[in-house]
């Protein structure tokens, strides 16, 4: 399930887009102890050169976005990933271990353009 | 989706998908480890993925190895106070080779108890387990003894700290031939009780659960964390 964006004029500049994977839909919660899902949040969106600076853009982006406007060769600057989060997994293998194994920079907190 | 799904399988580390009967028990130190990085990384707490706090130990990885290990009979069970014997032996062959090893503690479930069912109470004795020299037997025999415990009941998990034992197991996996554990009673066998230790003996069989809590270091995947924080 996407998340709304504010406006229809909005919707298509770069944002986070919310987005849960129940295990239960995949048969995975039968190995997998907790969680009970993951959010596989994405980032999606424009990154237009007018609003690379109000985007929670670096300022690589930035100096992209005015270089591209210079060179059209010069790709665009791209909705990405800015905060991260990690996830713990606890979950049974096929020799009936229970292994929790933490992963870091899994889940995406913030987008923007980079 | 298949192909994804193995491509997640081996970003797991898992050759397959495993498909448990059902699920071990899950200590509590586990859950609470779990569900204290999810409140933080929801908070958005800053986490150092490479300590576990609540283990005081360096780490990124705890796998909860189960008991791999059977039951011992032998006359000895009939005499002596002697309540069980059982080998443990645990797979340490997941651990790869440069997972450094934090800790290794082995837990020992002797059951549920109650103040209104108390049983008699216990002497547990670990040993290393050594190999026959009688050829033809396949029973391993207690070789140097690791811990001896008394356990009043009722009682808990108990836990002994195997860390040395399991880096020389990791090393050298033909030394790992397993603990040699026994469990006596220490009550004197009266005329009156002599029922209720075969009773308690053989409760203690079907609800004694052995695990070793291994936690492993992956330098490699640390690095980038310490330099972080520094």
């Amino acid at each position: 399930a996407a998340s709304p964006a504010a406006s229809p004029a909005c919707r298509s500049l770069c944002h986070r887009h919310q987005l849960f994977i129940n295990f239960r839909d995949l048969g995975w919660h039968k190995w997998i102890i907790a969680p009970r899902g993951f959010m596989a949040n994405y980032c999606h969106g424009e990154c237009p050169f007018s609003l690379t600076t109000s985007l929670n853009s670096s300022s690589y982006a930035f100096m992209q976005a005015l270089m591209r406007a210079v060179d059209p060769q010069v790709p665009q600057a791209v909705c990405i990933p800015t905060k991260l989060s990690p996830i713990s997994m606890l979950y049974q293998d096929n020799n009936d271990n229970v292994i929790l194994r933490h992963y870091e920079d899994m889940v995406v907190d913030e987008c923007g353009c980079g | 989706f298949h192909f994804q799904e193995n491509l997640f399988l081996q970003f797991l580390g898992l050759d397959k998908m495993p498909s448990p009967e059902k699920f071990q028990p899950v200590p509590s130190i586990l859950k609470k480890i779990v569900q204290d990085r999810e409140a933080e990384a929801a908070a958005g707490v800053a986490q150092d993925l490479c300590y576990v706090k609540e283990l005081g130990v360096r780490g990124n990885m705890l796998r909860l190895l189960a008991d791999r290990g059977f039951f011992l009979y032998s006359k000895k069970l009939s005499q002596d106070n002697f309540c069980l014997q059982k080998l443990l032996y645990f797979n340490l062959s997941a651990i790869s080779r440069e997972e450094q090893l934090t800790m290794a503690r082995l837990g020992l479930d002797l059951g549920p108890n109650s103040y209104y069912n108390l049983g008699p109470d216990l002497e547990v004795s670990l040993s290393v387990a050594r190999e026959p020299h009688v050829s033809g037997r396949s029973f391993p025999k207690p070789g140097r003894r690791m811990a001896l415990q008394s356990v009043p009941r009722p009682q808990g998990a108990l836990h002994f700290n195997l860390l040395d034992m399991a880096q020389d197991w990791n090393n050298n996996p033909q030394k790992n031939l397993g603990l040699f554990l026994e469990i006596l009673v220490r009550e004197d066998r009266g005329s009156g009780v002599h029922f209720q230790l075969e009773d308690t003996c053989a409760r203690l069989r079907r609800s004694l659960h052995a695990s070793l809590l291994v936690v492993t270091l992956n330098p490699a995947q640390c690095h980038l964390s310490s330099r972080k924080r520094r």
